[in-house]
């Protein structure tokens, strides 16, 4: 098991809509670059129990197995959008390639 | 910046003053409303030493608070690293154990708006498995030539007639962007920014590395290239995580026509962005592999060590760069090497 530090407060880490994000000056180049890996490869997804699944994400999930869209590639568009508010980002265009959608960014 | 989507996965890498790590949040409790996933198998977050740190905001405006805001997810299976000069062009990385169960610092609770939205669908596709390569690359380049960083400036007129992807398009096929993998398995989505900058995502193949829908045809993978071009801070990025060719005796290369060696890659992206300094750096995972693929042989004409080394080594980008540092570490399931190149 894992041992846990206690947990954040909410504000110690989240910035103020109003916070300058974005101000005149240099801009920085160098990217943070996040990846987050819910299984070692594509071919070995997690079991899911249907349970474990919001409300009407139940079914499809059922009937998309084996299929294109599963996993994370199951996520609508404007959730993601609603993630990468919180990151600053604006979505710019997206190719959806076989296995992989790629969305271009703003910033 | 970029985002890239695959089933088991989320790739994001951002600029600027973005909040990357404000996103982790979601993207955990996503997972968990829409596919299940309560468990993170891997999650590296790297970035190079920023040339404005004061201009961070939130867990950015230091590495000791991006990795307590990690360590405040991950508890004990997250691990820091602070890779190559501290007073140049280090890089700094985190990366957790395999399948952790992250902790969220309140309730997990997504709007009930996003809930309800309707996935989009899309007519089936099989996925046949091959074999499974996870290797990534990466070069940071920073300081480049004024010849190299013109393309990416653009005059009112420009941008005030030409739509951001369309300038995008015209620097891809001006600089070559878009012959770096063969035409015919690349689809390119770049845009060129007011009043200068310049993105690019590119989808090559399936766009995947262990997965293949032709028998004999390899994987495919992504890169992504992003460019700010401004005298003084200059900076370009290219990653990559596409099976390319291996020039070794003992390795059989994968069927790769077409594609560039890894050393012929390197070679051309740094000749389209004439960098003054660079680092790279290739990851490599060992446990997936499971071919006595490492870092070092990838890079390299021999499974050795020591010829991986070298192969990696001074010559690498000829003689007009001098190599400043090599490192290698092996992690837990993965290899990395690094190395940093300055123009003599």
């Amino acid at each position: 098991t894992t041992d846990f530090p206690p947990a954040p407060q909410h504000d110690e880490i989240i910035v103020p809509d109003s916070a300058p994000v974005t101000s005149p000056g240099p801009f920085e180049g160098p990217e943070k670059l996040l990846e987050v890996w819910f299984a070692p490869s594509l071919n070995q997804l997690p079991d899911v129990p249907e349970s474990s699944l919001s409300g009407g994400l139940r079914a499809r999930a059922a009937r998309e197995e084996g299929e294109k869209w599963k996993g994370l590639r199951r996520v609508p568009r404007e959730v993601w959008e609603e993630m990468l508010d919180i990151v600053k980002c604006k979505v710019l265009s997206v190719v959806e390639g076989e296995e992989l959608d790629a969305y271009l960014l703003s910033e | 910046s970029s985002l890239f989507v695959a089933p088991h996965l989320l790739i994001l890498k951002t600029c600027g003053t973005t909040l990357n790590l404000l996103g982790l949040y979601r993207i955990i409790e996503i997972a968990r409303a829409y596919c299940g996933y309560t468990n993170v198998w891997r999650c590296f977050y790297s970035r190079k030493s920023f040339f404005f740190p004061e201009r961070q905001h939130g867990p950015h405006r230091d590495w000791r608070d991006e990795v307590d805001f990690l360590d405040k997810v991950f508890g004990t299976a997250g691990a820091a690293y602070t890779v190559g000069p501290m007073n140049r062009d280090h890089w700094l990385l985190y990366l957790t154990s395999p399948n952790t169960q992250p902790r969220l610092p309140y309730d997990s609770k997504l709007p009930s708006s996003l809930i309800a939205a309707p996935p989009s669908s899309s007519p089936p596709a099989a996925i046949l498995p091959t074999k499974y390569q996870d290797t990534t690359l990466e070069i940071l380049m920073s300081y480049m030539d004024p010849k190299a960083r013109a393309p990416f400036f653009h005059t009112e007129e420009q941008t005030s007639s030409t739509p951001g992807h369309e300038l995008g398009q015209i620097i891809s096929s001006k600089l070559g962007i878009d012959e770096l993998f063969p035409k015919d398995e690349t689809t390119l989505d770049s845009f060129g920014f007011d009043p200068c900058g310049y993105s690019a995502n590119a989808v090559i193949g399936t766009g995947m590395p262990e997965a293949s829908h032709v028998e004999g045809k390899p994987g495919g993978g992504y890169f992504t290239i992003h460019v700010t071009p401004e005298e003084g801070w200059s900076y370009a990025s290219f990653e990559c995580n596409v099976p390319l060719p291996i020039t070794s005796s003992s390795t059989k290369p994968p069927a790769v026509e077409g594609r560039p060696t890894l050393q012929k890659l390197i070679r051309n992206v740094v000749g389209i962005f004439q960098p003054c300094r660079l680092s790279i750096t290739l990851f490599v995972s060992t446990t997936a592999s499971g071919s006595g693929d490492s870092a070092s042989s990838v890079l390299g004409a021999s499974e050795t060590e020591a010829r991986a080394w070298q192969s990696f080594g001074t010559d690498l980008l000829g003689g007009d760069f001098v190599r400043k540092d090599r490192i290698g570490y092996e992690f837990d399931g993965y290899d990395l090497v690094f190395a940093c190149f300055e123009k003599k």
